[in-house]
């Protein structure tokens, strides 16, 4: 009983949160609205620049993957929300992480991770029971044979609602359990975002120099090519907030190009030649900070170059 | 554990992705050719950005290399996928049977590299996901059971928990605890969420694998938060708007942020290039809210 009055709670704030609101919360800030996700939203840059076969065969010489970089850099680096829109942990978002392959598209390379196994001795030691995995098989075997009803239903027949019905009580009729349900605000963030147990401190890259070894000049080997706490990225521990963090550098020259190009179009650009006319007094002020500001943009710069090599695994495809 | 006896964990693990071996692969092959014939340059070990996939004794290498360097120092191998070469050469056009035995060899080479010497249990927990190489044609794969969910089960016995068989045989999903009742590692079968495989629409439909992978998902994550574990997604083709049918892509970010107690993150393969995707769950939310108010 306790468990369905939980679930209630939670569909409840799940519409309050997902369904019921029309406000975007989003578009009263300076950041940039959120559009929702598309289908063509994201890559369409991509679509535009390479022929059907390029994702779904695979294999081949590799062309455009310098462009689909760019792209990627462009939809979802360069559109990371700020500190206040991403949670204090970065919780808005999750990260999937590609690795390198072993077939020489590029250099083959190869990813090991490490994790923080603090306390897993006190954890191990702890005697918890749990109902034995069998039953849940069990339980998993009975609900996935329940799948073969779908065969045969008729779609809508599986969502027949009442004019009248609000949100919520179409919701509670059929909820349909391909959607989670909130996370319970009393569960703290688990190790992708909150340093313990099974968090990822660090991982190693390493790849097989083909150039090398098949001159002979090397033996087959893979070498270290890089890890994740190195100068460039300076990542501590890897947590979401830090790849966040690595996300909003990696755009960052990017957003602003866009943000003064909006700026322009909004006939700012005559305000701003008014005031860049003024500051001329000012002008070993201004030299100053436009030293600084060029410091800081080749560092962005650096980091992508960086990063960019790391992506098609040291083989130099990007220059 | 009791099937593992006493085990030591290191705090590290390896994450191994497409392999491709190529068992027509010829050193000083021509390239524009696939490696397969002709006289060129093609490199022993294959050639970075020349096109052609792995000669075998890259495969054969890598994993001793693996072995020698690596294997006394992980706690388990996530392994997602595409283990056999691509289908790019009508001289040499796959069969099913190819697949299945290349398949079977590269199973067979993990296997005798990372077993345990003294039983039948691996010493290295391996976690093979499927690729979309790995299925005939490229890219198909149908909601099981069928005789590929049945064949793969026998290639990979030995990685996949006997207890999953039957879950196993209905959609090539599966996942395995690393560490019992404290890390679990979740092998999601991304071809039914894939754009590109024609025999599947969308998630949002009863009768879709993707929508029944979801309930899985659902049903598997729920019990690993009671119970308290933490897992990592595994799989061979990467969550973006280009691979994934929205309506999966955003259940799976949803899914990912309302269990961000329990998730820690994704491991993928199938793109070659190393980089990171931040998934947003606010662009997800959206995403969904307008597609049920369209309903």
């Amino acid at each position: 009983a306790s468990s369905k009055d939980v679930e209630d709670e939670l569909v409840q704030k799940f519409l309050v949160d997902n369904l019921d609101s029309d406000s975007d919360s989003d578009s009263d800030d300076e950041d940039d609205i959120t559009e929702p996700l598309e289908d063509s939203n994201m890559y369409r840059v991509f679509d535009e620049n390479h022929d059907e076969d390029f994702v779904r065969v695979q294999g081949g010489i590799p062309s455009g993957k310098v462009k689909y970089m760019e792209t990627l850099r462009e939809s979802l680096y360069a559109t990371i929300k700020g500190k206040r829109k991403s949670g204090t942990s970065s919780e808005r978002y999750s990260l999937a992480f590609v690795s390198a392959s072993v077939v020489p598209t590029f250099n083959p390379g190869l990813r090991v991770w490490e994790y923080n196994i603090t306390d897993l001795g006190e954890k191990l030691t702890k005697k918890t029971q749990f109902e034995p995995w069998d039953s849940f098989f069990t339980g998993l075997e009975t609900m996935m044979q329940s799948f073969e009803k779908y065969d045969i239903e008729d779609e809508d027949d599986t969502f027949k609602i009442n004019e009248n019905d609000d949100l919520a009580t179409i919701f509670k009729k059929k909820r349909d359990k391909t959607f989670p349900l909130p996370k319970p605000e009393k569960l703290p963030l688990g190790p992708g975002y909150v340093p313990q147990t099974f968090t990822p401190e660090r991982y190693v890259q390493y790849f097989a120099d083909l150039e090398g070894i098949n001159s002979g000049k090397k033996d087959f080997s893979y070498e270290f090519e890089y890890s994740t706490d190195n100068e460039i990225y300076e990542l501590g521990t890897l947590v979401v907030d830090e790849w966040i963090k690595l996300g909003r550098k990696l755009g960052k020259p990017i957003k602003d190009k866009k943000k003064e190009e909006e700026d322009d179009e909004g006939g700012k650009k005559k305000k701003k030649k008014k005031k860049n006319k003024k500051k001329k007094d000012g002008k070993s002020k201004k030299s100053k900070n436009k030293s600084a500001s060029d410091n800081a943009e080749d560092v962005l710069q650096k980091i992508w170059n960086t990063y960019l090599k790391h992506t098609f695994i040291s083989s130099n495809y990007e220059n | 554990s009791t099937e593992k006896g006493e085990q030591i964990i290191h705090g590290r693990f390896l994450h191994i992705t497409d392999i491709h071996p190529d068992p027509y692969y010829k050193t000083g092959s021509k390239q524009d050719g696939f490696c397969h014939s002709g006289k060129g340059n093609a490199g022993k070990y294959g050639d970075a950005i020349l096109g052609c996939d792995s000669p075998m004794v890259l495969m054969e290498d890598t994993i001793k290399w693996i072995e020698d360097n690596l294997k006394d120092k992980i706690d388990f191998i996530v392994w997602t996928g595409d283990n056999i070469r691509h289908d790019n050469d009508r001289r040499y056009p796959r069969t099913e049977l190819n697949i299945f035995e290349m398949n079977q060899q590269v199973s067979d080479l993990m296997y005798d590299t990372f077993k345990n010497k003294k039983d039948p249990n691996l010493k290295v927990d391996l976690i093979p996901s499927l690729g979309n190489n790995d299925v005939y044609p490229h890219n198909l794969f149908s909601p099981g059971p069928t005789l590929q969910t049945r064949e793969l089960f026998k290639i990979w016995r030995n990685f996949i928990p006997a207890s999953q068989l039957h879950v196993f045989n209905r959609g090539a999903y599966f996942f395995q605890e690393v560490i019992p009742n404290q890390l679990a590692i979740l092998s999601i079968n991304t071809l039914y969420l894939f754009q590109s495989n024609p025999l599947v629409d969308n998630c949002d439909k009863k009768k879709e694998p993707g929508y029944k992978l979801f309930e899985w998902l659902g049903y598997v994550l729920k019990e690993m938060r009671s119970r308290n574990m933490k897992v990592w997604l595994t799989g061979h083709v990467p969550p973006n708007e280009k691979n994934y049918d929205i309506s999966c892509l955003r259940k799976y970010i949803v899914w990912s942020y309302e269990y961000r107690d329990v998730i820690i993150g994704g491991l993928y393969g199938h793109m070659n290039m190393d980089h990171f995707i931040p998934l947003d769950s606010v662009a997800a939310y959206k995403s969904i809210r307008k597609s049920l108010k369209g309903k």
